[in-house]
């Protein structure tokens, strides 16, 4: 129950997204080329947005954002 | 049970629909070309909607929309 | 426990039926061409009726409805 | 926990029995060729029986009813 | 937890055993040519009976009676 | 957590077998020839037995009594 | 968590061993030849030893035992 | 959660050991060729010591023991 | 739900980031090239991020960091 | 959630680690080449530590100590 | 969900790290070549790190660590 991502550049960012009646930002993760973050859906995040290109590995799939 | 959804254009919309006695939405997500949503299905969201050019990504098959 | 279904043409009509001893429409839900809903069973639902042409992604199977 | 059936002509009808210690019909649902019902197994419904022509997708198996 | 049966003859049975320390025939299904039952295990039966030509699917085999 | 057992020949016997301290039949169920019972263990059936030829389908395996 | 458990010749003897601190036999099983015994794990029983000619069904393997 | 031990000579040792902070021999089941074994692990045995030739079917493999 | 990560150089950072609705570094491991850390996430890590070149395994994936 | 140690060499010894804040040897068996010890984690045992040529099966491999 | 470590030379250290809040080493577990230790996530142990060669078997894949 959680996505690992990849930086393929400088400045990927994640944000979390949060969990109830409301949908906002609660938390902004920057990364850099070739850092990972493994994040998994919490009691607070519902919902995970990527701006940037990152190789995205999830248990229904495998992408490239960014592209 | 969560989807994840890549935007092959800009201007791509997620809706998330109520879950309960009726059925409205709560939340408006718009994607830009190459951005990625992962949503889960939680106690406020039991429909997704999606408008646009897009990958979508679930347990039970990959599609894409706008087609 | 969910379904996915992308219209294949305008004017796809999908239809949740209530759970419990009546079986009604309590929503409608119209598709354009191309749109995707991606929706659970919920304590509400426990029924999901189909017209019109569209692809539907299940976990027992696929098919294209109004052929 | 859900079934789904496809009419394959018109006049299809899914008959929902109810759970407990008496079987009757407590819902009957028309289908025309095209449409399709995805139900599952409730609280009320604990068998379901199939009149007609149609395509039935099941975790057990898929078969064409009425021929 | 149920089984699917297609009738490929007329007059097909299906009876449903109580569950519980007695084994009586609670209720009695027929079904006519190609008519399927999709049946449930449940707190009322336990044991399901079959007579006369059909088709079975269980998660644990298909066979055709009556042969 | 149930098995299927087809008669071959006509006077096939099913024995369901108590749970608890003791073991004894606690019912006889008689199938002719091509007649299928599907059985569930239960909290009054925890072992079963076969005499006569039947085929025998169960999650371990599938085989033929009586020969 | 049953074995399915079938005579090859006659008099294979089935053991029940008690569950708890002391391990003794609760009931003995006779089989005549093509005969079958499926039986489950219990609060009663928690180990089950086979003698004679017999095959033997379980989730871990297959096995033909006395020889 | 159960193993099948085959004995493939007389005078196979089957020892069970106890749960909890020590470990003691609580029972000991001798087998004779061909005789066969199937036991859980218990509220009562949380280790089984096998001595001398036979055949161990398990979970996580099969092996035979005494060579 | 453990993740294994193997570092490939001198300095791997791996990071432990809070649940809860801040998102904080609680714990910074370091790893020498070779040395292995196997961790799981837990009430108090909900994010896991790494820098510098390892190899990562998870259950969605295995890539390699730092390039 | 078991493994099976089985002696290649006369003398394996097999550990048991105590679960809690305190890891230290609870238990020692001595094993003779070609005899089987299967033991679960439990409790008490949240680690095996094994000495000494054997065959060592579990769920994620198997492999040969002492080598 | 445990993991297997068999070192692959004298001196391999296995840390244990603590659960909660603080990460410190609760316990180091030193093995010669050839010796296997086979340890659980524990309700003490939420992660483990290990220094020096040896082959590490985990359900998510298998690596020499040292190299
Ligand atoms: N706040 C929303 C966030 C969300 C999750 N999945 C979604 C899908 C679509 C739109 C919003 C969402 C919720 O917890 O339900
Ligand atoms: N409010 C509805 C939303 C919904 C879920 N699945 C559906 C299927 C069809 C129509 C509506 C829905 C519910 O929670 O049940
Ligand atoms: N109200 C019905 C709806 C339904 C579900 N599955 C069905 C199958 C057949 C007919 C009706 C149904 C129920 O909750 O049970
Ligand atoms: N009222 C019955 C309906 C039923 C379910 N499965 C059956 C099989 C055979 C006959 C009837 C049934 C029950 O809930 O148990
Ligand atoms: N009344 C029996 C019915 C039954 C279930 N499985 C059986 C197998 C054999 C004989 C009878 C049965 C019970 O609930 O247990
Ligand atoms: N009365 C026994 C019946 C039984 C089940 N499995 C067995 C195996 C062997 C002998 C008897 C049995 C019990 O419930 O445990
Ligand atoms: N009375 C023992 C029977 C038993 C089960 N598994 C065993 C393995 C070995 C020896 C005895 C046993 C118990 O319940 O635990
Ligand atoms: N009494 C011990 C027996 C045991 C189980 N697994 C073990 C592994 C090694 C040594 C002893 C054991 C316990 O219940 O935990
Ligand atoms: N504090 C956050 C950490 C987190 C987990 N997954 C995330 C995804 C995106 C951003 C932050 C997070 C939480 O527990 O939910
Ligand atoms: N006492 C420790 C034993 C242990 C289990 N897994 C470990 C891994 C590394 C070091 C020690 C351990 C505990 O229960 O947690
Ligand atoms: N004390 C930390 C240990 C830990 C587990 N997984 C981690 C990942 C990264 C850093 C620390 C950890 C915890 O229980 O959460």
């Amino acid at each position: 129950n959680y996505v690992m991502i990849q930086a393929l550049e400088n400045g990927v960012t994640i944000f979390g997204l949060t969990r109830g009646p409301d949908t906002k930002f609660h938390h902004t993760e920057k990364l850099d080329q070739g850092e990972v973050l493994i994040a998994q859906f919490t009691s607070h995040t519902s919902a995970i947005k990527i701006r940037g290109k990152a190789k995205i590995f999830t248990s229904i799939g495998i992408t490239t954002s960014g592209s």
